[in-house]
This record gives structure tokens, C-alpha cells and sequence, in this order.
């Protein structure tokens, strides 16, 4: 474990918690994205299949339990919480799940480690998280108005994946052979898909306006 | 190495 990872899990935990804060507390998920949601809960279900075969560490478990706990519990929420259900916007999150997770899958039939269940479900799961963002970036730009706990959830869920890249460089450096193309791909695509909402989150920030996405 | 060993990443 590294200062690196460390933080950027930590980062991870944070936005997660930010996302419950908000639907828990004002009982509101404007400007979410439903399907980013269920993107994520299918992420950490196709990551998570070893939970319970291989133990790693009770960090590693203890976190692994809270972020599938959490990303179904937002799901519950948006769906089914009879308060939160009803400030979701369904007409503007109307990005389809399938053309997402489709070609990831496609890829990770193709393009895996080694061609087992769990590998391939691993490596999907580093294929659709690096795009589940995509319909949460989609909302924004169609829902005009970006609240302050919405805009710090995605930077920091954008942040999260920034840190690993720069563990996963420590790790390069320090640890012989560790090599892993998948994750730091997929990571880095992820990455990069934040990037124009980094800058306009850095200069609403600098200017102290609210934060506003380019049609 | 087995499955586990290079996945002890979250």
C-alpha cells in the first residue's frame, strides 16, 4: 500500500459518500445520473466476484463491502425511495446502459489477462468503469444547473482514478515487474473523459462563479 | 500467479 493508492481510495470513499450525503440528507438526487449509478454497482459486482474466495486483506475487504453496499444502496435510493424517486430527471438521463456495456464486454472477451470467468468479469469491470461516467457527463450538460455537492462528487470521483494513475506509476517504479496494461488503460481513458470537466470545474472554482458545462 | 495475487487493488 502506498500514500498514493491510500489517498486515492480515500478520495474514492469520499465521493461516495458526498452522492448518500446529498440523497440522504436533502433527500435529492438532481443532476444524477441513475445509469451512471447502476453502472457502477455492476463495476464493483463483476470486481468484487472474489470477495468472499480470496482474502486479501481486511482493508481490501472492508472496503470492497462498503462500495458495494453503497453503489446499490444509491441505486435503491434513486429508484425506489419514494422522496428521492421523485427529483430524479429520467427524460434528460435517457443514456442507454447497453451501448456501454456491450462493447466493453466485447473487449474483454478479447483483450484479457487470461481467459477465465472471474478474469475476464475483472477486466470488463476496468472496461465499463473507465465509461460509466459517460451518462452522469451527458446530464450535465442538459441539466443547466450543477449544485455544489453534485460537482464535488464527480471531481472527486475523477480524482480517485487520477491518484491510482500515480500509484500505479510508484508501483512501476518500485515493484519489479508489476505491469498491468489493463487497469492503467482503462484508468487513463477514464482520466482523460473527466478532463474537460476538470478545467471547468478549476475555473469556476478560480472564479468563484457557479459551475456551468458548455452546451 | 493466481487470480487474487495481482489483484490487490479495490
Amino acid at each position: 500500500m502506498n500514500i498514493f493508492r491510500l489517498t486515492a481510495d480515500m478520495t474514492h470513499l469520499m465521493s461516495v459518500i458526498v452522492l448518500l450525503l446529498k440523497i440522504h440528507t436533502i433527500k435529492s438526487c438532481a443532476g444524477i445520473s441513475l445509469k451512471t449509478q447502476e453502472l457502477y454497482a455492476i463495476v464493483f459486482t463483476c470486481r468484487y466476484l472474489d470477495i468472499f474466495t480470496d482474502f486479501i486483506s481486511f482493508y481490501n475487504t472492508i472496503m470492497k463491502v462498503i462500495f458495494l453496499w453503497t453503489s446499490f444502496s444509491i441505486v435503491w435510493y434513486m429508484r425506489y425511495h419514494k422522496i428521492v424517486r421523485r427529483s430524479y430527471d429520467k427524460d434528460q438521463d435517457t443514456f442507454r446502459h447497453v451501448f456501454l456495456m456491450l462493447p466493453c464486454l466485447v473487449l474483454a472477451l478479447l483483450i484479457n489477462e487470461r481467459f477465465t470467468f472471474k478474469e475476464v468479469m475483472w477486466t470488463f469491470s476496468f472496461y465499463l468503469e473507465a465509461v460509466a461516467i459517460l451518462p452522469q457527463l451527458v446530464l450535465l450538460q442538459r441539466t443547466r444547473n450543477i449544485d455544489n455537492l453534485t460537482g464535488q462528487y464527480i471531481f472527486l470521483l475523477g480524482a480517485y482514478r487520477a491518484l491510482y494513475i500515480l500509484n500505479w506509476i510508484y508501483r512501476y517504479v518500485t515493484e519489479p515487474n508489476y505491469v498491468h496494461w489493463i487497469p492503467w488503460m482503462s484508468g487513463l481513458v477514464q482520466t482523460l473523459l473527466y478532463g474537460d470537466f476538470f478545467y471547468y470545474y478549476f475555473l469556476s472554482w478560480k472564479n468563484n462563479v457557479k459551475l456551468q458545462l458548455p452546451a | 500467479e493466481c487470480f487474487h495475487e495481482s489483484k490487490d487493488e479495490l
